[in-house]
């Protein structure tokens, strides 16, 4: 009961990851002149950067370094979570004009998150 | 703020929390709205009329290029190597209808000819034409004869494509100044999109290096130079190249000629780059 008490007091942050995202198009209104798709998987990144940063957060030097400083001095934030692979997708969408454009955005999923 | 890119929900939300004053709040969201329509590559929010048209040919490239795309349906793969090679270059693929209002149909001794016009203005600057493509639809001649058959040569036609580079100066003749672009001879008894090669005259125009006079596309039949003026017309009809050739209204709009450019605008991977990646 004491171990929940203090697990709901200071409840167990996940780490940084990927989590799903999918953005529907209708949602901000973007369908009227975007064709296709209907929407697409996004994803976000969210998590703690905790100290020791582990291997699999693909974290950079800097990142290590300012997590270190942390552990001493909370006033340094700690790295924070962020995409560190990014992809692209296409959009077929009416222009201004009405004129059909099919066009390759890149950086639109996230494909990898990390602290930096 | 409901003509932009930001739903009115968002701006509200953001003007009523209260972290900046009415004007400032004002204008971080209209500061953010012109990094979104930039991100776009727009001007202004698309407002779409209910009439406009998405080329079905457009929607085939994207299920083509996209992540889900089956690439064995019959649909891509007649869509030939020339769509494939072009967008592996191109990262913005635009689609075009001539202008209607200036379109110049002429019709003689076994020929037909039309004056199209495509107003390119529309594509930025930045943007580097790759290949650019011009594609006309045929309808099958009813009782033309069948591929196999020994009548074969007498159910082509030829069709040219022009470039318009001027109209003579001081001369009384009215033809326009033309170079030949592409030429194909077609089978009257296939109904089927022909593809032409207009990249070079698309390119000068887009460069600025020439003015956008149009294209002629002309269409003759080799072996029939001396069939009478109706028969004429009547095959002439089955090459979709202006609305008053054709006779179902309600299909015209998927069925009119279509010039599609592939270009790059320097940033990013090509469309057919992140298919491959997937």
């Amino acid at each position: 009961q004491a171990l929940r008490k203090q697990r709901r007091k200071h409840p167990h942050k996940a780490s940084c990851k990927r989590h799903t995202l999918y953005v529907d198009f209708s949602d901000v209104q973007w369908n009227e002149w975007i064709v296709a798709p209907a929407g697409y998987h996004a994803y976000y990144c969210q998590g703690e950067c905790p100290f020791p940063l582990p291997d699999h957060l693909n974290a950079t030097n800097h990142a290590i370094v300012q997590t270190l400083v942390n552990s001493v001095n909370p006033s340094i934030p700690r790295a924070c979570c962020v995409p560190t692979e990014l992809s692209a997708i296409s959009l077929l969408y009416l222009d201004e004009y009405e004129k059909v454009i099919l066009k390759n955005y890149q950086d639109m999923v996230v494909e990898g998150c990390g602290c930096r | 703020g409901a003509a932009g890119l930001i739903p009115e929900v968002g701006r509200r939300k953001f003007s009523e929390s209260g972290k900046q004053s009415p004007e400032r709040s004002e204008s971080f969201l209209n500061e953010f709205e012109l990094r979104l329509l930039k991100m776009f590559g727009l001007g202004r929010r698309p407002t779409p009329s209910k009439n406009a048209v998405v080329p079905q040919y457009m929607v085939d490239l994207y299920h083509m290029h996209s992540a889900n795309g089956d690439h064995s349906t019959k649909r891509t793969k007649s869509m030939g190597k020339h769509a494939e090679r072009a967008a592996s270059k191109a990262n913005t693929i635009r689609s075009f209808h001539h202008e209607e209002s200036m379109e110049a149909l002429a019709s003689l001794k076994g020929k037909t000819t039309q004056q199209f016009y495509f107003n390119l203005t529309s594509i930025p600057k930045e943007e580097l034409i790759t290949s650019a493509e011009l594609r006309i639809y045929r309808d099958q001649v009813i009782g033309a004869a069948p591929p196999n058959s020994s009548a074969l040569a007498g159910g082509l036609h030829r069709i040219n494509i022009y470039e318009i580079f001027g109209v003579p100066v001081g001369s009384n003749s009215t033809e326009p100044l033309v170079r030949l672009l592409d030429t194909r001879l077609v089978q009257d008894s296939l109904s089927r999109w022909e593809s032409f090669d207009v990249s070079p005259a698309v390119s000068q125009w887009t460069s600025g290096q020439g003015p956008n006079h149009g294209f002629m596309v002309e269409v003759l039949h080799p072996e029939h130079e001396e069939m009478d003026s109706e028969h004429s017309q009547r095959r002439n009809k089955h090459v979709r190249v202006s609305r008053s050739l054709h006779q179902d209204q309600d299909s015209w709009p998927q069925a009119r000629p279509l010039l599609v450019t592939y270009g790059h605008d320097g940033h990013g991977d090509s469309v057919l780059h992140t298919r491959q990646k997937r």
